[in-house]
């Protein structure tokens, strides 16, 4: 199982090798041309390389599209991952848009909100539903993934629906800790943390 | 300076203080309450409130209301931030929206957008305006962040602009690794780190 340092880093190399730079229309890369890019030291690079079955070939350095590849297949970008969305409001509304997501295999599969007033809207090809419609949806076919994006208010409501709805991996935007049963997943994305980040830094550069 | 993991934590036990558990309406908590509620170490909540300042009180716990004040206070989110949004398109409405980041001391003072269509366009009490008015919004104000909401193609000039402006804290959500001065500060909000771990975790789950 990789750690999640590597599972980060191993996002940050594919950001570098899928970006439009004129070097990366080469068929090779070097790991110091990366490393100098993202800050990092070249020996940690060629280690996550190594750890996902990719090595450099003498006087050439990596094949762009095998490091490519092999990343994508060591995180699962090339599996289908069937998602639901919950809160189809500003947040929601935008990552149902983020045409980005197909590229790491995310499919949705269903779109629910509280307000009767957004069921009926078109978000692509699927249409906004009530939540009640979720165990429809889930006997269909199997729902990996249940993003939720929701006020925090309701949130772990909503949380409880999707669980029982059987799906076990959530993706939870609002800013508070859902309590689930253990078997369940929670990515919690919590735009605060950057926040904060960025906030201590600014008092920091004001008052050293 | 603090640690990026505590300023992580600090963040998290905020989410928990503000949260409208019955429990927090009580005056005080105990650290093994909000421990539980992380999946955490109570020695660790315990160091991590001394760090900044706070202690418990003999057979009642930690005042509500003082820890998060000093987190408040230690992450600078007591302070003014200006900030400036580049890119007032899906996720740029959405953060535009977004009502928690005045608790957090953000005050936009400016959207801008390369499209003419979106010229104008109201968002809350500011008007989307073209980026060659950024030096304008500049100069009457410092500006300590810029927010960048635009596709990758467009990030790198766009960080360039707002660089030259002045400001030296950006935000970035575009999945790529910007360029800038050693003096400049950048975030970068990849929506794909969180993609990349449920996709690997999803991936587990099905073939283990
Ligand atoms: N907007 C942002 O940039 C942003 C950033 C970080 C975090 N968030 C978080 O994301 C969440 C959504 O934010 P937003 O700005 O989109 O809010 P929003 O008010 O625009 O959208 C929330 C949507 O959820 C729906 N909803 C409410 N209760 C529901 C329920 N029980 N079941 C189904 N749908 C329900 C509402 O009808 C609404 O459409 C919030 O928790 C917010 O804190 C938003
Ligand atoms: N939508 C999401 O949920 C999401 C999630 C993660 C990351 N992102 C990233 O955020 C960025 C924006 O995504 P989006 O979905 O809002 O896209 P979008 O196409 O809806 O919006 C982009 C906006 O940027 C403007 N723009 C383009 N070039 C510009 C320039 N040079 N100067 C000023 N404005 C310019 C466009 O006119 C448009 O309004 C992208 O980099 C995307 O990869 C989006």
């Amino acid at each position: 199982k990789l750690k999640h340092s590597l599972l980060e880093r191993l996002v940050h190399y594919l950001h570098v090798l899928v970006e439009r730079h004129p070097d990366n229309e080469r068929e090779y890369f070097s790991s110091a041309h990366v490393a100098a890019l993202l800050h990092m030291d070249d020996t940690q690079i060629r280690k996550d390389l190594a750890a996902v079955g990719v090595r450099g070939y003498p006087r050439l350095g990596f094949r762009t599209l095998e490091a490519r590849e092999a990343i994508r297949r060591t995180l699962g970008f090339n599996c289908r991952h069937r998602a639901i969305l919950v809160g189809a409001g500003h947040l929601g509304g935008a990552l149902a848009a983020y045409k980005g997501f197909a590229g790491y295999g995310i499919q949705w599969v269903g779109i629910f909100d509280a307000d009767s007033d957004k069921h009926g809207t078109r978000f692509g090809r699927l249409v906004v539903q009530p939540l009640s419609r979720l165990h429809n949806v889930a006997r269909k076919r199997e729902i990996h993934l249940a993003v939720i994006a929701v006020p925090s208010g309701a949130a772990q409501d909503v949380a409880n629906q999707v669980v029982t709805a059987g799906i076990n991996t959530l993706w939870n935007f609002a800013p508070m800790s859902l309590v689930v049963p253990s078997r369940v997943y929670v990515r919690n994305e919590h735009i605060s943390v950057g926040l904060g980040e960025l906030s201590y830094h600014l008092k920091q550069s004001a008052d050293p």
